[in-house]
């Protein structure tokens, strides 16, 4: 139906709240650590044999779990940079960005990356350039083929690419299919 | 994990992105709700021990569970939200006469809200284009 | 005003008491 319009995900790190997108974006897994106790939770951790979670537990929790009991200026709780985000994939992005399989390595690679700019971490700033440059090394082919395969199977071009892409990559579909039709007059 | 429930609920209209309406998870709202019910009694205990008995060692545990109330009262608001949106789209693709399969998948609030709705819209339309209004649903595409 | 209707009947008004509304300006972007 063209006539359902959802309501889009938030822009860089900001999340809309009736968003189905940015709920499944903060659904994902991190790796924290717990910085202080937390009694009488301990059924939440893996092992789960006793009754709180002490202090210094590694666990992994949601997106949405880290940012509701991250505070900067208490230590409650550490989450880890996902190795994606960290120096050594930072250098194969500034290297070639194009090459990666961001559906793999993902799939919600700049949503996720933008959220992670909520923890403090030293390497924020480089995070954050490096998930826009490599946002900016891709685009160019995904909105060249996404106007280029028409009726055909897209499957192939889409593959690799994160959700936002693909996201774009429809869109851009939404464009040409919607252009041929009234080029072809099909459009009244 | 708390909120695993709440968060099927938005994968189950995630996955039909065409716009498509499911039947209404009632059972599945009412599991959200019944654990939003158990983490606020569980905090309600532990704030009264936190204030009563200094037990501020409880308090990150509080803060946790407070975070799964207001996670769980996010997918809800956005299920219920996102199938109004769908919902709406109706009018628009069918009319204001909504075949019987698709009025089955919606609870009695929902027929009610798309009432509010088609008369909102109906208000408005008579409003336009001076004594005979105009009715906006038709003439989606240009003439030829 | 509908859409806030709705949701206080169907969901809100059977959460805790301090989880029964949504600021829909918030919730609802441009």
């Amino acid at each position: 139906s063209q006539a359902y319009l959802p309501v889009p995900p938030g822009v860089g790190m900001e999340e809309n709240f009736f968003s189905l997108d940015d709920i499944l974006l903060s659904h994902e897994r991190l790796s924290c650590r717990t910085e202080c106790a937390f009694p009488r939770l301990g059924f939440l951790e893996k092992s789960g044999d006793t009754r709180d979670i002490a202090e210094g537990t590694k666990m992994e929790l949601p997106l949405w779990l880290a940012k509701g009991l991250y505070e900067r200026k208490r230590r409650v709780v550490s989450v880890e940079v996902p190795k994606v985000y960290r120096e050594g994939w930072r250098t194969v992005f500034s290297a070639d960005p194009t090459v990666v399989d961001l559906q793999k390595m993902g799939p919600y690679y700049y949503g996720l990356g933008s959220q992670m700019l909520h923890f403090d971490s030293p390497e924020n700033p480089d995070v954050a350039q490096s998930l826009l440059q490599t946002f900016i090394g891709r685009f160019r082919r995904t909105m060249d083929s996404s106007q280029n395969a028409y009726n055909e199977d897209t499957s192939v071009l889409v593959e690799r690419l994160d959700c936002l892409e693909r996201a774009l990559f429809r869109s851009g579909q939404s464009g040409l299919n919607g252009f041929q039709s009234w080029e072809k007059g099909r459009a009244s | 994990m708390f909120c695993e429930k709440a968060v099927e609920l938005i994968r189950e209209l995630h996955r039909l992105s065409d716009g498509q309406l499911p039947a209404f998870n009632e059972d599945g709202l009412r599991q959200v709700l019944q654990e939003m019910k158990v983490l606020y009694e569980q905090n309600q205990s532990d704030v009264n021990e936190a204030k009563g008995e200094g037990r501020a060692d409880l308090i990150p545990s509080i803060k946790l569970r407070h975070s799964c109330l207001l996670r769980n009262q996010r997918c809800l608001a956005a299920y219920l939200y996102d199938r109004l949106l769908r919902i709406r789209a109706l009018r628009w693709e069918y009319g204001s006469v909504l075949p019987a399969n698709v009025r089955f998948h919606m609870c009695a609030e929902e027929l009610e809200w798309f009432s509010q709705y088609k008369k909102s819209l109906a208000t408005f339309m008579r409003s336009l284009g001076g004594d005979e209004g105009l009715d906006i649903t038709q003439d989606m595409k240009p003439p030829k | 005003a509908n859409t806030e209707t709705y949701l206080k009947a169907v969901a809100l008004k059977h959460m805790p008491p301090n989880l029964q509304s949504v600021d829909m300006l918030k919730a609802v972007p441009e």
